[in-house]
């Protein structure tokens, strides 16, 4: 990790945030939801503690903009540079920017919350059937008033849940008109619009009167981007046309055509010769939360890393399961130390109500009207406390005939002779002090009763409540291209096998060296495993080697006898 | 026998992003990240720094450190990134 020069860092831990302006991409509520959960990445390993203001100025002032946005350094329009924050200070420090050129989503394409409909704001589910036909986008089809929509579940002929696509004829953001939708045509500058439109702005951002006459009312909203529409080019916000011409071809599909840079784009209207208005074509997007994650932790000080996997360095990687990098945690924790005490004890359900009145009209056809639907959102339990709703724990070891699993400063223990399910969490720092909150692999020497554990390229060794550490892997003989252990497996009295990535080597505890002839490929010596597993360890017997949820259980004479869920297998879920 | 197709690049309105060389993209990306002296310089010495860039481009995004604009620096300077330099910010 590097932080910024002269270790720049804020000079209490009471850290303030505040969204200045939001993207069209996605609801609000993911928007403040994909930043709460960015921060909390952070709050989680150190004593930082973020809270929203909602004016004035904060630490970090978080806003979206395209191209030259207010700070001497533009934007680049779709791809390339996706953000930037400055490092923490006074003013324009510490504050970060978004390029509302990208399309900005949860990484896995479109985020699309509903509005009104039966199915109380739930996400379009894509692709999803209607009467036989698949959708991957939001449609108009069944319906007569052009309003788009997407079922929430994956068959609408069967479950009939749906819901309306963000769209200007429901709704706007941001401006002064309070949300109320746009009203077509409207007035600005005496000139009649039926459509959003960037036209009085230098930002390029589609907006609508939400009267019939701005110049009179100045009323006014942004508009929200549909469910299928293109970004970047000269129409964001508005939807491809299908068929259109170019250079004289009809096209029925995005295209990468007339372009060096392999991008799809398409036309919104029929004839990309006549009228040259085009956009990018919707693909997965960026995770905004990912993005902001990064951008944050310059906020806080950090520079980019050098390690591939952290989330510090440079380039944007989409992973389904984050979690912190131990190079990150060392950074922040380098700034700002480690979390101490216990977590405050989370605020009850707040239940929050959300009528949803919606006109018989406003369904699509061959479906019954609902009327009024109320929901009730309670606060999901913390998943970082729960062992069973985790999908990846940092290490799985055995300490006194009991398994053990560590999560993020959290361990939870399983008793072999209980079907209780876990015990826990305990907090990793109350047992051992010394220990960072990530454990990439621990281990208990069987002669000594010493407890081992690994930690990034750093170890601990315990004997009772005395510490030995950290000290560099190197010591024990690992090359320096290690960057963490991720699994011990006892050989025998005196002997562990230590692996990472795709190789592994024999420690000779008594001695701390690495015996000579290794390091060995694990596939070579353990075949059927996945050369990728994160958690490797012994127990009743049996090697376990885990990925993800999953784990692949050999037996003495190194044939895999089984392969199951960590979650009802091991932790009894 | 069929003929290659011929592709034809059009410039489309409002797209910020130009068609570059490998060259031109290399030398903007270096500069934009701090990895290139932006002072003026000039033949020789242009190239020893360019090199020197490049080695220290590769190095902090974990490729191989050739000092030469082979593919995969170029495809990684192609990726989306962040946007604060990697060096002297």
């Amino acid at each position: 990790y590097k932080t910024f020069d002269g270790d720049l860092k804020w000079d209490h831990h009471d850290v303030t945030y505040r969204i200045m302006r939001y993207t069209p991409d996605m609801d609000i509520s993911l928007v403040d939801d994909a930043f709460a959960r960015a921060f909390k990445v952070w709050s989680d390993v150190t004593p930082l503690t973020f809270t929203r203001l909602f004016d004035g100025t904060a630490d970090i002032m978080i806003s979206f903009g395209k191209a030259d946005h207010g700070d001497p350094y533009p934007f680049d329009g779709k791809n390339g540079l996706l953000a930037h924050a400055y490092p923490p200070g006074e003013g324009m420090q510490g504050d970060a920017h978004f390029d509302d050129d990208e399309y900005w989503t949860l990484g896995k394409g479109a985020a699309v919350k509903t509005h009104y409909g039966n199915a109380n704001g739930a996400m379009c589910h894509f692709p999803f059937t209607f009467e036989g036909k698949s959708y991957t986008t939001c449609t108009t089809d069944g319906r007569t008033d052009n309003l788009e929509w997407c079922a929430t579940t994956a068959d609408y002929s069967r479950d009939k849940k749906f819901g309306f696509c963000p769209s200007e004829l429901l709704y706007t953001f941001g401006g002064n008109a309070g949300g109320d939708k746009c009203v077509f045509p409207f007035v600005f500058l005496g000139k009649e619009y039926d459509s959003c439109t960037t036209e009085g702005r230098s930002d390029g951002y589609r907006w609508c009167a939400t009267t019939d006459n701005f110049d009179t009312d100045k009323k006014f909203g942004f508009c929200p981007s549909h469910g299928n529409a293109v970004t970047g080019g000269n129409s964001e916000g508005e939807s491809c046309h299908f068929p259109f011409e170019f250079l004289g071809k009809q096209y029925d599909s995005c295209t990468s055509e007339g372009r060096g840079d392999g991008k799809l784009w398409c036309s919104t209207t029929d004839s990309y010769d006549n009228d040259k208005k085009w956009g990018f074509c919707q693909d997965d997007g960026y995770s905004l939360f990912l993005v902001a994650a990064h951008e944050f932790g310059h906020a806080l000080g950090l520079d980019h890393s050098s390690i591939r996997e952290a989330l510090m360095y440079p380039m944007y990687s989409y992973v389904e399961d984050f979690s912190l990098h131990p190079d990150d945690i060392e950074g922040i924790q380098y700034l700002y130390g480690r979390k101490t005490g216990p977590d405050p004890t989370p605020p009850q359900p707040i239940p929050t109500t959300t009528d949803y009145e919606i006109d018989p009209t406003d369904v699509p056809e061959t479906t019954e009207a609902p009327t009024t639907t109320t929901t009730t959102t309670t606060r999901p339990v913390d998943p970082t406390k729960d062992a069973c709703k985790i999908t990846k724990f940092d290490t799985i070891t055995v300490i006194g005939a009991e398994l053990h699993f560590f999560k993020d400063g959290n361990y939870w223990k399983m008793s072999d002779r209980s079907d209780e399910g876990p015990k826990g969490p305990f907090a990793i720092s109350e047992k051992w002090p010394a220990l960072p909150a990530v454990i990439d692999s621990a281990f208990e020497d069987l002669l000594t009763r010493k407890l081992y554990f690994f930690s990034g390229t750093r170890f601990w060794v315990y004997s009772g409540q005395s510490v030995l550490g950290p000290r560099n892997i190197e010591k024990l003989g690992l090359p320096n291209t290690v960057q963490k252990v991720e699994g011990a497996l006892q050989r025998g009295k005196g002997k562990v096998l230590l692996f990472s990535g795709e190789s592994f080597w024999r420690l000779d505890v008594k001695a701390q060296k690495i015996d000579k002839g290794y390091p060995r490929y694990t596939d070579a010596v353990f075949g059927g495993i996945p050369n990728d597993a994160h958690d490797v360890f012994q127990y009743k017997g049996h090697f376990y080697f885990c990925r993800d949820r999953f784990y692949w259980r050999m037996n003495s004479r190194r044939q895999v006898d089984r392969v199951g869920y960590v979650k009802y297998d091991l932790l009894k879920c | 026998w069929s003929l290659p197709l011929k592709s034809v690049f059009v410039t489309f309105p409002g797209d910020i992003i130009k068609n570059m060389t490998d060259s031109e993209l290399a030398e903007n990306y270096l500069n934009k990240f701090g990895y290139m002296d932006t002072m003026k310089r000039s033949g020789f010495q242009s190239m020893v720094s360019t090199a020197k860039a490049l080695k220290a481009m590769q190095k902090q995004m974990g490729l191989e450190e050739t000092g030469e604009l082979d593919k995969p620096t170029i495809e990684a300077m192609k990726r989306p990134r962040c946007g604060v330099p990697d060096v002297g910010n």
